[in-house]
């Protein structure tokens, strides 16, 4: 079993079965650090999984989670590569285990189960979720519209045709209630980082509103430490600033959600590409945005440990 | 399954807002079936967008009649998907 996690290829991407069976292996290879816990069910039925990461005793916790919109490989890729980049390093690296002695951190690898495994079988454009829409032929929410922050402003799509529709009513997709439910619940989440791609952009609140957040000074300092620490390693180039100034309106987002529950540090990262492959990013790139990415992480997961709050 | 052939990526530069509102006029042009990987956001960011085979003389004449500069981001979608199945198979044997 050790050989699974030790043999398997992390510069290719791989179907939904394969990352959780590879899970699987994972959990064999390091029983004392990592558990798997399922936070709900896809709209089909698949199971949705967290691992978590922890040292024992209930500590103040950092949510990731990588591929909410499935179409986007590289970040589910990423997901795998960190989690066995955690998993190897406690003990090992000095400041992960500092991080760990700490602070649990929670990874969702597949946030929109249905989603990607469509994306391997019929569509590999898929974006949303594959839930039905009562009185529409079309298929599927956008589970970055579904989140109960500025739901169904002008920043979302009415039309479940769209790309962006945000769904009948906050929270209506198993695959974001799950996520609602799990940290609510846990009560003492300090950080919630939602991985995207493509781009190049660390944003943070607001999205539904040119209103700045309360902590707006130091998400931007911690953005651009962030976004330097990325770079240094390949030259990546980030943009950095509020999802509404940098990018554009979006309503019903995870880290708005996130950050009006009281999650200070929350941010939305856009993995490369760098404008050439868009959301079909060659797979020999998989390990070096994993690895420019680990240094973001690891900037913000210290930043975080060092500031509790 | 959905395939892709001779499907183009667009990447068009918006000067100023009034050509980002005929972006948006565009992406509103549902039978269209055109996929924006990007967004039109902000004159300073590009606009890629998936164009289907078959309404890429229509989409390209709409870009060229309203000025707005575009080069062309992917040749053949297909072509890289069909490439990353193969690798893909490839990493599995």
């Amino acid at each position: 079993r050790e050989r699974i996690t030790g043999s398997f290829s992390y510069s290719t991407y791989h179907t939904i079965e394969e990352i959780y069976s590879w899970i699987d292996g994972l959990l064999l290879e390091y029983p004392k650090l990592v558990s798997r816990i399922d936070i709900g069910q896809s709209y089909e039925g698949r199971p949705i999984y967290a691992l978590k990461f922890s040292t024992g005793g209930n500590k103040p916790a950092i949510w990731i989670d990588t591929g909410i919109h499935s179409r986007e490989w590289i970040t589910q890729a990423t997901g795998v590569w960190t989690a066995k980049k955690i998993a190897s390093s406690y003990g090992v690296d000095s400041s992960l285990t500092d991080i760990l002695d700490n602070l649990d951190i929670i990874l969702e690898i597949v946030t929109n189960p249905d989603g990607y495994a469509y994306t391997h079988s019929t569509n590999r454009m898929w974006r949303k979720t594959r839930s039905i829409n009562a009185g529409s032929t079309c298929v599927g929410v956008d589970p970055n519209r579904n989140w109960n922050a500025g739901f169904g402003g002008p920043g979302s799509s009415s039309n479940p045709c769209s790309e962006t529709y945000h769904g009948a009513h906050p929270h209506s997709e198993p695959e974001v209630y799950s996520v609602v439910d799990f940290i609510l619940a846990h009560g003492n989440v300090k950080a919630m980082l939602s991985i995207h791609s493509y781009s190049q952009m660390l944003l943070f609140p607001y999205g539904y509103t040119n209103d700045l957040a309360p902590d707006h000074e130091e998400l931007t300092e911690l953005a651009k430490q962030t976004a330097n620490a990325l770079a240094s390693l390949h030259g990546t180039q980030y943009t950095y600033g509020t999802t509404i100034a940098t990018i554009y309106r979006a309503d019903g987002t995870a880290t708005d959600w996130a950050y009006n529950n009281g999650i200070k540090y929350s941010y939305t990262f856009e993995l490369r590409d760098t404008g050439r492959y868009g959301f079909i990013l060659p797979a020999e790139q998989i390990i070096p945005t994993a690895e420019e990415t680990w240094l973001a992480l690891m900037t913000v997961m210290e930043h975080v440990k060092n500031h509790p709050y | 399954q959905k395939t892709f052939v001779g499907d183009q990526v667009l990447r068009a530069h918006a000067k100023d807002n009034a050509q980002l509102d005929v972006l948006r006029e565009l992406e509103a042009m549902k039978h269209l079936q055109v996929d924006f990987w990007r967004g039109p956001s902000r004159p300073n960011l590009p606009v890629d967008i998936r164009v289907p085979n078959a309404v890429l003389q229509q989409v390209k004449v709409f870009l060229e009649s309203n000025s707005i500069d575009y080069s062309i981001m992917i040749e053949d979608v297909q072509e890289l998907l069909d490439q990353e199945h193969q690798d893909i198979q490839s990493a599995t044997l």
